[in-house]
């Protein structure tokens, strides 16, 4: 299940279409204070399905589209598009099956995974697998499949490095129930 | 499921073990139960002996311990199951040339099963990396991407 | 007293939307008070707009730029009433070269008046200090002083 | 009042008599990850008569005793002392004047200020002001007079300056008004 490509557009300081090839082993981004690597890392939460503006580091969901700057104004919505290569085809046991939806069984046999996530300043969300639209339920139930799910072990964000040692001791249960 | 949770424990605990020492070249650590008559509902604590030094309270570690800590619990969890893809966000920031070259070496150890995405200000993390690459912004608010080649 | 506070909260506040902009070469940031009416008992606020950005929460803030605000107010504090010496760990942790470099010429600028200690693993930092001290542990959990020849 | 020097002994990981020179103007502290430099400023904090442990990362006052290593006990008492140059003696109003103990009064005109802060594992207490023994709240009421006295903005402690931004309204007063 490794990431192929991830493609924003309108999300946060990604005004125009951008995309990020990934090879596969160690991929590394640098670049000034401020000028949106950390951004790249809330758009790939986001896609996969945070439902938390604030561990986005905003205070509505909205505040995940390009706002403006000097020069240009905000705009109406943001778009995250991440792209999997599925070379193992993910697994549902047979329980899983009956309860997924069409839009989760077709895509199980796809050599590449697409999810969309996009939202509008109106408030409207779209989510797309494989350019058919689904519901972000379909997206997580996917996920939980494909052992990319909400792992908290596998995004570690700027600054909890340190907080993570100072955890209270159920903090650190659940870090390891996730593995679990 | 209670079991589960005792058997995962077990697992992350004996690789944190391995993991921390390799780390921090030598001292110990280990994970332990707080309430080992409740698995059900018991939390964690990590106890830490650096290298030569005492064991003491976590809080007495220094900026760059504490951090490289961290780092050597969640690589245990990581080595135990493994996700597709982990993604670091400047966690080399409190850590010496020496640690981060050993930080950088198990990143790549680790990254023949998955894939890593690492954002760095350091020099010797970005040497590390098989592919760079560069957010601009010289638009103000404007963020463009540009691949960085790694020829050198 | 409730005039003595308004008088240095006005100062600190001019004087830190003047820093800001040096230290991030353009922008601006401001204090307010929570309630204008409870002088004596109001919480302050920073509003921070970095150069051709748009001013938004603090939180959408980079964890360098965070860092960058935070210098500019102690500093804008401290040149209200600076104290004899400043002791900074590690503040340079998360900013990149060129932040590094402003506020390292600033350091420099207050230092005629108070004494700076910088306590930093970054090159640049050290670069632009007059006098370097090495902390060193050859025996594990001992600490040992050397001062290190900056003639180069 | 400028700082001339710093001795460390027993404090921490300095286990041996451990002397600091201080210059005028900036001079940097560099070393590995956990060699000491931030128990350096520990110990500027101690000396200037920081009453929480936990502001010092220990759990009780006790912790900055030198514990011991692989090869050595740990020692029976940490003690630190930190010299000022007394350039422009510090002032005291007339009503301060009347309240200060004699060991206050007795260092005002001298050329240097030294202030020794010792800690035995029994529990007990030692300060010293140019050799003299005195109380806490001697040392305390001097530093008032000097500027010197508990600004949280002139030591910013490792991993604070993130903290700063996100501080509550009346955390963010409280740092204004130590400048007032
Ligand atoms: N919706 C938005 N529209 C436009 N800009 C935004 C939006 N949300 C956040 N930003 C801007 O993105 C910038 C933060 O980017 P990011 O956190 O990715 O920086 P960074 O490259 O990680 O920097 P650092 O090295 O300091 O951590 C901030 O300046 C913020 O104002
Ligand atoms: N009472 C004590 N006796 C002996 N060693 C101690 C004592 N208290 C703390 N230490 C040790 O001091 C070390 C921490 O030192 P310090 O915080 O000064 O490191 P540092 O040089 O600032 O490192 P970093 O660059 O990682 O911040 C820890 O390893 C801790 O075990
Ligand atoms: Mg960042
Ligand atoms: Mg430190």
């Amino acid at each position: 299940m490794r990431i192929k490509r991830l493609e924003l557009n309108g999300f946060k300081s990604c005004m125009n279409r951008t995309v990020l090839d990934f090879p596969s082993g160690v991929t590394g981004i640098v670049g000034p204070n401020g000028c949106g690597k950390s951004n790249i890392v809330d758009a790939i939460r986001w896609v996969l399905g945070e439902q938390s503006a604030r561990h986005l580091r905003g205070q509505s969901m909205e505040d995940v589209i390009f706002a403006g700057n000097d020069n240009h104004a905000s705009l109406g919505a943001a778009e995250v598009t991440i792209v999997f290569d599925n070379e193992e085809a993910f697994h549902l046991d047979a329980e899983q099956e009956e309860l997924v939806a069409e839009a989760v069984a077709a895509v199980r046999d796809a050599a590449e995974i697409q999810v969309t996530r996009r939202l509008f300043r109106s408030g409207e969300s779209e989510y797309l697998l494989n350019g058919a639209k689904c519901r972000l339920r379909d997206i997580t139930d996917m996920f939980l499949g494909t052992g990319v799910g909400s792992k908290a072990y596998s995004i570690i964000e700027q600054g909890r490095v340190g907080r993570i040692i100072e955890s209270k001791p159920d903090e650190l249960r659940l870090l390891i129930e996730e593995a679990a | 499921s209670r079991d589960r949770f005792k058997e995962t424990f077990e697992t992350v605990n004996s690789i944190f073990q391995e993991t921390f020492p390799r780390m921090f070249q030598g001292g110990k650590a280990y994970l332990s139960l707080c309430d080992e008559s409740n698995i059900l509902e018991s939390g964690v604590e990590i106890s830490v002996q650096p290298p030569g030094k005492r064991a003491g309270t976590l809080a007495l570690l220094s900026g760059g311990e504490k951090a490289l800590t961290a780092v050597s619990l969640i690589f245990s969890i990581f080595l135990h199951k493994p996700s597709p893809f982990c993604i670091l966000d400047e966690v080399d920031a409190p850590l010496d040339d020496a640690n981060i070259g050993r930080f950088a070496r198990m990143v790549a150890d680790m990254s023949d099963q998955s894939q890593f995405l690492l954002i760095t200000h350091n020099k010797k993390t970005m040497d590390s990396c098989g592919m760079l690459y560069g957010v601009t912004m010289n638009e103000p608010g404007i963020s463009k991407i540009v691949s960085v080649d790694l020829a050198a």
